[in-house]
């Protein structure tokens, strides 16, 4: 329970205190550290302006906790290929994981329903891809949806976690990837965020899990309260980093939004760990917006610690970071986070260099170690692919083997940094090898890329093998990610794009916005044009041989930079050469006066003068403000860039910023709120907005408050009604009790037991029985015999066996007779 | 022995061309164009009613000639991936 501190927040939402991991710290008993979500949030930072979607099996948008922060332009159902990323409804709710996931991201705050959000005033949406055959194209289309709107993409699925499986993203899915770091977020790079394999009871290994596997991926592992590993918990070496989730029977439970409106403590696994990193990147991404996708992985590596966690593998790796194939770099930490990101410098462009390339196919001798070697400069003879500070390293790896389960693999850095690309597994008996499958490592993050690097494999049989058959490295390499210079202490020109990018924070009132950067530019020579006499001669007209734009005083050859003065303009100065011109090109405007060509402001395509303010279009990259006649990087707060126009659109007067189009509100002004995909007055309680009519409408009475008019629009329900069949009822129907939900303010009618008329309190709790049955205590029997005696029936009666499911076939209704 | 993968009757498609010729490319051969993939330029979403919707082998017929194209640079028939929520 939350523990009495003057720094905990208080909120109504009724889970909130029940939210242990949200409060841990060394008063706890079991969770000493903290992961200082809270710390984060008084700093400021609650994921405002920071879109993640959920991609899984679909969210319910109109839950009571989601509406608030739903975004469906942060959505898709890629299986029903609709906008509408609901999920399918059935018996056993197996379309529950979504909207899960989602309310640990963003459930609102402060609104008496289920928990907060570790990002809760994040947009949050999703995308509907699992509840259907889920192929290449399918898993493509949804890494790929909306990569300039949406920020973070969050996975909590991946190949079966069975312990035999090696798979991983497909041609396309690989692709989508490649496009999402390379151009999402307008050139920043999406972040994708995925749960590490459940398999560990199976003895399985992330890293024959293509996705977690992956240098795009921000891969999470799993810590229970006391910081013991899971039962579910795989270990290897690309994980990242580490929340608390779940743990054992005994161990406190996760919270979050659940289907048909519930809360739930059943998410478990480290599908709960995704979707809070994924939160606590969006409070970073508040703080500083301009972090790249590789700045992100960055700041979690400085920034997660071991704190208590416990694994027998912590180790410190070459360059001071304390690393584990458990938990990655630690325990997150979201105010260390934040504070690091608002004042982060871009690393240097990412350098990859194929360090190794080893083809001579060796055997692996049985219960011995492959050992080969290979020394490296990491490119260091080409400057563009010079590798000084790893970040990841991955070992394409090909071999064949009888039974793949039996292999394990280390890769040894210069450092002497010991990474486990591969553990044994015992239930892979495939025979299938590894075909050029890529082992990734983040334990060398940091340290110097060139030196020795070792690959070792051994080969260990779970079964009797005869000793021919052997496995066999057929090839080998080792690439290398990483930037030439230390990724912290080197002034690079990205700190001047930050810089610059800092000149286009938009404000309220008079727009001030991003200007073209001011550049230097080359001094212009003021006086007019007149080329020097040749030979002490006075100039001379040659009619007969000068260029049309040659002004009165003639020219020294046919050509237009031969004039020695211009009918209409001049162009150039004494450095570049000079020639007269009839009209000034783009980026340049005519001084009359002068008559000469003068230089447009940078950003500018066409101008009427010098000034930043008397632009007239635009260059490529810019955007003409028309009641400012300036070219900027970034559209003022209320308008938006049109792409096509290079000119900046005013929004709907009821946004506050907006991308592509005026109604597609991102941020909504005072007095608005956003939902539905719109900004809409804030409507009071017991009202809706009514999108058609522009203004608030009222609710159904049987509704505290709703998304419309109707009785089945309702969220929740008025003081003393219920929610049944999806509306509020002053009493549930017939053969329906109502119960109290957690969370909710509201009962839910619940179904009595199918032989109860009525029930109060609980399903068999009957206090009314159908036509045909008996009623035996709060029980409602229809069992007969005809055969009970008096020993026989008493042993029924003070057994009360009539009122136990498994014994009511010996109920006897002639005993109830007999009394 | 390696689980036989189970092909559907999508197909993703590279095309040359835009969105216009892709269109022309799936009409051409029976298929029906269901949009660009995400955000992978030349890259469509290709449905076929005629293949078999779920089957064990790798389709033969139509896309033989869809492959010859000249629009047409690569082509992938879709598998079932097993997926699990964690």
């Amino acid at each position: 329970q939350a523990q009495s501190d003057p720094h905990t927040l208080n909120f109504i939402d009724p889970l909130w205190s029940n939210m242990w991991y949200m409060h841990c710290g060394p008063k706890s008993t079991r969770c000493r550290s903290d992961m200082n979500v809270q710390a984060a949030w008084n700093r400021g930072y609650t994921g405002k302006n920071v879109v993640v979607t959920i991609l899984d099996d679909g969210i319910e948008k109109n839950h009571p906790d989601l509406a608030g922060n739903y975004d469906p332009y942060a959505s898709y159902d890629v299986n029903g290929n609709d906008h509408d990323p609901s999920p399918r409804y059935d018996a056993s709710n197996e379309n529950k994981h979504g909207t899960r996931c989602a309310g640990e991201v963003a459930a609102s705050a402060n609104n008496s329903c289920c928990i907060v959000g570790i990002a809760y005033n994040a947009k949050i949406g999703g995308i509907r891809m699992l509840d259907g055959d889920v192929t290449d194209v399918v898993e493509a289309k949804s890494l790929g949806i909306r990569p300039n709107y949406i920020s973070i993409y969050s996975a909590s699925w991946g190949p079966d976690d069975d312990g035999k499986t090696v798979d991983g993203p497909g041609q396309l899915a690989k692709q989508a990837f490649e496009y999402g770091i390379k151009k999402g977020r307008q050139g920043l790079g999406s972040i994708f965020v995925w749960a590490s394999g459940n398999g560990g009871r199976e003895g399985d290994y992330c890293s024959c899990d293509g996705y977690t596997n992956s240098i795009y991926t921000i891969s999470v592992s799993s810590t229970t309260e006391s910081g013991q590993k899971p039962w579910y918990l795989e270990e290897c070496a690309s994980t990242l980093a580490t929340t608390y989730s779940s743990g054992a029977f005994y161990d406190r439970k996760i919270f979050t939004t659940d289907l048909r409106h519930h809360c739930t403590d059943g998410h478990t696994g480290t599908s709960v760990s995704a979707p809070m990193v994924a939160g606590v990147i969006a409070l970073a991404l508040e703080a500083n917006s301009q972090l790249t996708w590789r700045d992100v992985q960055h700041l979690l590596v400085k920034t997660c610690r071991p704190a208590h966690l416990k694994a027998s593998d912590w180790k410190t790796n070459g360059a001071g970071h304390k690393v584990s194939h458990l938990y990655g770099f630690g325990l997150v930490d979201a105010e260390a986070l934040v504070l690091a990101a608002k004042k982060w410098t871009a690393v240097p462009v990412q350098h990859t260099c194929v360090a190794v390339t080893d083809k001579r196919p060796r055997s692996i001798p049985l219960m011995q170690t492959l050992r080969t070697t290979a020394l490296t400069a990491a490119c260091a003879n080409r400057s563009d692919q010079r590798v000084g500070y790893l970040e990841h390293v991955v070992a394409r790896i090909s071999i064949s083997h009888p039974r793949r389960g039996d292999l394990q693999i280390h890769l040894i850095s210069p450092s002497g940094t010991k990474s486990q690309l591969l553990a044994k597994r015992l239930l892979d008996h495939s025979n299938e090898g590894f075909s050029n499958w890529e082992f990734m490592t983040v334990h060398c993050w940091g340290e110097k890329a060139e030196g020795e690097w070792t690959l070792e494999i051994r080969d260990i049989p779970s079964q009797v093998r005869h000793p021919d058959r052997q496995g066999k490295l057929k090839e080998w390499s080792l690439i290398l990610y990483g930037t030439a210079e230390h990724p912290y202490n080197t002034f690079t020109s990205h700190q001047s794009r930050s810089r610059m990018l800092e000149l286009s924070t938009p404000v309220l009132g008079p727009p001030r916005a991003s200007l073209s950067p001011p550049q230097a530019e080359a001094p212009e020579d003021e006086e007019d044009y007149t080329a020097p006499p040749s030979h002490g001669r006075p100039n001379t007209l040659q009619t007969s041989t000068c260029h049309p734009e040659c002004g009165n005083k003639g020219c020294e050859g046919p050509r237009a930079d031969q004039c020695l003065n211009c009918v209409h303009f001049s162009l150039g100065n004494a450095k570049t050469g000079r020639k007269c011109v009839s009209e000034c090109p783009l980026g340049y405007f005519g001084d009359t006066a002068g008559r000469r060509c003068r230089r447009c402001h940078r950003g500018c395509e066409t101008c009427k003068g010098k000034s930043p303010l008397q632009c007239l279009s635009c260059r490529p990259g810019f955007y003409h403000h028309q009641d400012m006649n300036a070219c900027m990087t970034h559209c003022p707060a209320g308008s938006y860039a049109h792409e096509s126009e290079r000119t900046c659109r005013k929004c709907h007067p009821s946004c506050k910023k907006c991308a592509d189009e005026p109604e597609k509100c991102t941020v909504c002004k005072a007095g608005f709120r956003f939902a539905q995909g719109r900004c809409n007055p804030d409507c009071e309680q017991g009202t809706y907005f009514d999108s058609e009519q522009m203004k608030c409408g009222q609710c159904h009475p049987t509704c505290k408050s709703c998304v419309g008019p109707s009785r089945e629009e309702c969220i929740h329900c008025a003081a003393n009604f219920h929610f049944q069949d999806w509306k509020c009822v002053p009493d549930c129907g017939e053969g329906y009790y109502p119960e109290e939900m957690r969370g909710l303010l509201h009962k839910v009618c619940r179904r009595c037991d199918d032989s109860c008329l009525s029930c109060e309190g609980s399903s068999r709790n009957c206090s009314r029985c159908k036509t045909g049955f008996t009623q035996l205590g709060t029980s409602c029997v229809n069992h007969t015999c005809s055969n009970a005696d008096e020993t026989f029936c008493e042993m029924v009666k003070s057994n009360r066996l009539c009122e136990r499911k498994l014994f009511v076939q010996f109920c006897c209704r002639t005993c109830l007779l007999a009394g | 022995r390696p689980p036989h993968p189970v092909y559907t009757n999508h197909w993703a498609v590279q095309v040359l061309g835009g969105p216009a010729e892709a269109d022309r490319v799936a009409a051409a051969h029976g298929y029906l164009n269901l949009g660009q993939i995400g955000s992978l330029e030349n890259y469509y979403h290709f449905y076929h009613s005629k293949t078999f919707k779920r089957s064990t082998l790798s389709s033969r017929g139509p896309h033989t000639f869809l492959r010859m194209d000249p629009q047409v640079k690569w082509l992938q028939q879709q598998e079932v991936k097993r997926r699990v929520k964690r």
